[in-house]
């Protein structure tokens, strides 16, 4: 009989490891969590996302999404582990257990299934989509970059040879689009958070322009905060701040489509590497990783609790 | 599958604005096969550049020539993979 107890969150997994693993988890709670398919990618692989509720309709949300770039293999692994403690906590942590008693939260895992599969089988410093750029030999579209906020901008390439081709148009990808027509659909999401790696930073809108986003200073409040709670797991030192500020411009991103759409608390996290392996973060720090990475995740989670709006 | 060795990763410090400009020059030279793993942003944060094998005497006498001073982060891309395929695999029997 399959269980989550043997599953080893200690180590890279492929595919279909992970999608096995998210049945066993659902069998093993429940009345907590649900998988739902929110669509298909561009090679037809589903794209599963979980969902943690303790009932209601229609309650405030929290998105969390891993892997939207592939080689990124740190990120789905604290995914795995991220999704198992919100299952364990529930009932035991009163943090998480005031969350779901009053919002659901999404995380999908594998937001790129083709790049992630492709990962294992072919290139292991895959990036991108795998979608098909019509007249071009070269392949996929940075799904960071796809998203309908500032689209087309200096932050952003329009060569689909470069790592950070933004696509023929806005949510061109099935994969954004697939994101796109959720969080749209659903209406009551307060908060996104996509999980990238590396270089330790927690970044907020805006990524397209200078303009100091509307809720400036209470995200870079809450940012202090996660980082510095961050930090006192095991001293991994993050910069935060506007995208914009704290690395460069970047045109059609997650977050800043989501905040242009009304989610305030909108950040992405950049994990680690501190500056030995980069995307080869060796499996051992799979557990640190996320150990630390969750108080800043809880932060966040309770803050929007708190502030409902 | 695509194969990594001998490819290396050089972190590299740049001195000012100008070398910053120097690095984005070098990304964008269509016959070299290198990619930012971190990207030349300001001289405060480092940059992380992947650089393939056959690209490595042209890219690191580019930078020495310019004076952009740099570190070899992954002395060989390759053995990290297979590191990391291996450990996978020891899991999985495990």
């Amino acid at each position: 009989e399959r269980s989550t107890s043997t599953f080893d969150f200690a180590s890279y997994h492929t595919i279909d490891e992970i999608y096995d693993w998210m049945d066993t988890l659902v069998d093993d709670h429940p009345n907590l969590v649900s998988k739902i398919q929110i669509g298909q990618s561009f090679e037809n692989r589903s794209l599963y996302v979980l969902k943690f509720s303790t009932g209601g309709s229609n309650r405030s949300a929290i998105w969390l999404d891993t892997g939207i770039h592939a080689r990124e293999w740190v990120t789905q692994a604290v995914g795995v582990w991220t999704a198992n403690k919100i299952a364990k906590e529930y009932g035991q942590d009163p943090s998480v257990t005031a969350i779901l008693d009053s919002m659901d939260i999404f995380l999908e895992i594998i937001t790129n299934p083709d790049g992630f599969a492709f990962t294992h089988s072919s290139n292991r410093l895959w990036r991108k989509t795998r979608s098909i750029n019509a007249g071009s030999h070269c392949v996929g579209v940075d799904p960071n970059r796809n998203w309908d906020a500032g689209f087309g901008g200096s932050g952003s390439s329009s060569n689909p040879c470069s790592e950070t081709y933004r696509g023929p148009y806005g949510h061109s990808e099935r994969e954004v689009k697939a994101i796109v027509d959720f969080i749209s659909d659903h209406g009551n999401v307060k908060s996104v958070i996509s999980i990238h790696s590396y270089s330790q930073m927690l970044l907020f809108p805006y990524g397209y322009k200078r303009t100091p986003a509307p809720h400036y200073q209470e995200l870079n409040e809450l940012a202090k905060k996660a980082v510095r709670d961050l930090a006192a797991v095991y001293g991994t030192k993050y910069t935060y701040g506007s995208i914009v500020d704290t690395i460069y411009v970047a045109d059609g991103t997650t977050i800043d489509w989501a905040y242009d759409n009304g989610v305030k608390y909108s950040f992405t996290f950049e994990l680690r590497d501190t500056g030995r392996y980069g995307f080869l973060l060796p499996s051992t720090q799979i557990i640190p990783t996320a150990t630390e990475t969750w108080p800043a995740l809880l932060d966040i989670m309770i803050h929007v609790l708190e502030h409902p709006y | 599958e695509e194969l990594f060795v001998g490819d290396q990763v050089l972190r590299i410090t740049a001195s000012d604005e100008e070398q910053i400009t120097l690095l984005k020059v070098l990304g964008e030279q269509e016959e070299l096969q290198v990619d930012f793993w971190r990207h030349p942003t300001s001289p405060s944060h480092p940059v992380d550049l992947w650089v393939s094998f056959s690209s490595l005497q042209p890219v690191k006498t580019f930078l020495e020539s310019n004076s952009i001073s740099y570190s070899i982060m992954i002395k060989d891309v390759q053995a990290l993979l297979d590191e990391e395929k291996k450990t996978m695999t020891k899991s999985r029997r495990t």
